[in-house]
């Protein structure tokens, strides 16, 4: 019988590999649990003066090194991302680009909401980083799942705004009062965002 | 359950009262450069409970008041209500509507309603976590946050999930 | 007799003023000069035990406060930067927009720099928060500016690239190897982000 | 003064040597995600002695040397060079050009030379502040970094004014 939190990160784990090919076409990625490692706790022990081996030191050390080498303290239990783009090699998540970082995050937040929803997500700014071809492939994603939630998206791009059901113009009057006035979008039949291939 | 309407009063750049009504599906907020459109995100946060106000951008919870323009005066109260359209959804034994509505005024003093009743902010979080949107409110993500997802520790990432889960 | 760093910051403080009117329009702003303040270090004195007033509190004690409220250690002295944009009331940096913030962190280097210029400036994706009539009051300024110093400025925006004197493509190809060919561009003399007007 | 020309060679996304010729006025580097435009910053700021691996987005200053890719073997050393052209400057007293070379290999070995001659970073250091390029390169904003001038304390910015003057 599995906890309600491996049935949710199974789900996740299945997701997110999926969205990492979506999002970095050609490419690969996927979470992977990291074990709780038991703590190591230095303890006095009679070893030859010379020894530099490490007294307390079981065989999963190496894991709970590379878990969290700058906490000790860290039990390294979590979840790893792990992505690699096309035609690249697997590398520190930190040396991705800007625009990358924040494909490799969305794709997490959705694998989440596809495992377990919550009932409206609000996206700010979040596509900032990201050049037009990937702005597409954000708002293909958000366009699929508005299905099974709903998304206020928080932009100062055109480009977003042709994803919308809805549009919210907001505007800045005198004494620093803002104004929203919205309108209603039709949405065509054929729909640039989404690919007539079943999503 | 999708969020149905915000009516925002007395905070940040909306000081006279602002109804807001939401749709399921997509809306795309848009406008230029500091015209109001992340102080909507802080309303909803804002009124959802958050404690910090780092993260709604003050320094102490007060700044979110209205503090006044050219020709306007600061107000003294902020509120924010906003109304989660409950139908079909577990949370939705009574009410087809939750309503959660917060204010705060100049002197600190604030209070919080569920469906017109004062409660304590525990009952909003309790009735939150029915409905699926977690304490972190893992599902808004403010301005510039993004990235943070993937610089955060493992142990964070794992954190989100079970509060999900 | 001043010092350098008084000649320099009162040169960057006329120069702030100045450039928040041109990137905020129909606002202001300024940079204040903090002074160190003696730090308030408690000593025991013979008071009334029932006295409450904190017993080494200087006339200062309220600036020092203001200067950093989170850091008793701090010795106040720093710059303080207050901007107001058009019709909004002064309040804390903290609550302006993430497009309003990058204006006047840009205005900022860009005091710095009319005061006392480096060689070169890389700006990279400095303009990912504003909107594209922010773009092009910050892209006046760089073009006002390439002068005196040479700009590097790195960006995925269409926009930015107007104002190149020379343009450098970059792609990424197989092996994750990178790619990059460089063309100059004709700049005519009516060139649309530079103002007739003497700048 | 102004930046010349940038000699990349095994530094991230550059395993073969890629000469980049600069001009003075504005130059515009664009292309898509991921392609490698901000790693040219990075060569840059470890060029010019960048002693924090973080600030060039790795873990170890070794994440820095070009890892491979599919058919391309990892390279085993990292070299960048930079020449300044000095004319009409202070700091060109002897030379037209200042030229700044770093390399760094598997095992953590490294080295700087100045004008062709082996130095340490601290002559590095030294002629970079002649030519006013401050020991913090507060001349360069890094992706992502533009906000921190706002929200950083107000004696941070007291250094940078300080540094440049
Ligand atoms: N308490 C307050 N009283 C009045 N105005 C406020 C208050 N708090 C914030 N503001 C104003 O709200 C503006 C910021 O609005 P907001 O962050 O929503 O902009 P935005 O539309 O998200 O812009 P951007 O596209 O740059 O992110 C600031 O100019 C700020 O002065
Ligand atoms: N040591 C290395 N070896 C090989 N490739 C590397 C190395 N370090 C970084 N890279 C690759 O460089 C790419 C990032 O490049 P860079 O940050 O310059 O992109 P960018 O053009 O700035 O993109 P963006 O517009 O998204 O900011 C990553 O895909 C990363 O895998
Ligand atoms: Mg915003
Ligand atoms: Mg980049």
């Amino acid at each position: 019988i599995r906890t309600l939190f491996e049935q949710t990160f199974d789900a996740a784990q299945d997701n997110f590999s999926e969205l990492i090919e979506h999002l970095f076409p050609g490419g690969r990625g996927r979470l992977r649990l990291l074990e709780p490692t038991p703590k190591l706790v230095p303890v006095p022990m009679a070893t030859a003066p010379d020894s530099d081996a490490p007294a307390a030191a079981p065989a999963a050390a190496t894991e709970a090194d590379e878990a969290d080498p700058d906490e000790p303290g860290d039990d390294g239990a979590g979840i790893e991302i792990e992505v690699t783009p096309a035609g690249k090699a697997s590398r520190r998540l930190s040396l991705l680009s800007g625009g990358e970082k924040s494909l490799v995050a969305l794709a997490f937040v959705f694998s989440v909401f596809l495992a377990r929803p919550s009932p409206f997500y609000i996206l700010d700014e979040v596509e900032a980083a990201l050049d037009d071809a990937n702005i597409d492939r954000f708002l293909q994603l958000v366009r699929r799942f508005s299905d099974r939630a709903q998304f206020v998206v928080v932009t100062h791009q055109k480009r977003t705004m042709d994803a919308a059901d809805v549009l919210y113009g907001v505007t800045m009057g005198s004494g620093g009062i803002s104004k929203v006035i919205s309108r209603r979008l039709p949405r065509s039949e054929q729909d640039p965002l989404e690919p007539t291939a079943a999503a | 359950m999708h969020l149905k309407s915000i009516s925002i009063k007395g905070f940040k750049s909306f000081p006279d009262r602002m109804n807001l009504v939401f749709s399921p599906g997509v809306s795309v907020i848009v406008g230029p450069n500091g015209c109001g459109k992340s102080n909507i995100t802080d309303a909803v946060l804002w009124a959802l409970g958050e404690q910090s106000p780092t993260t709604v951008r003050g320094s102490t919870m007060q700044d979110v008041i209205y503090n006044g323009g050219a020709g306007q005066k600061p107000r003294r109260e902020a509120e924010v209500e906003v109304v989660l359209d409950a139908t079909g959804s577990a949370a939705a034994e009574q009410f087809a509507e939750i309503s959660i509505r917060r204010t705060l005024d100049r002197d600190g003093h604030g209070s919080y309603h569920l469906n017109g009743a004062r409660c304590r902010l525990a009952d909003v979080i309790e009735t939150l976590a029915d409905a699926n949107l977690g304490g972190d409110m893992h599902s808004v993500i403010g301005q510039g946050k993004v990235e943070s997802i993937v610089l955060s520790k493992p142990r964070e990432r794992r954190l989100l999930v079970e509060e999900a889960a």
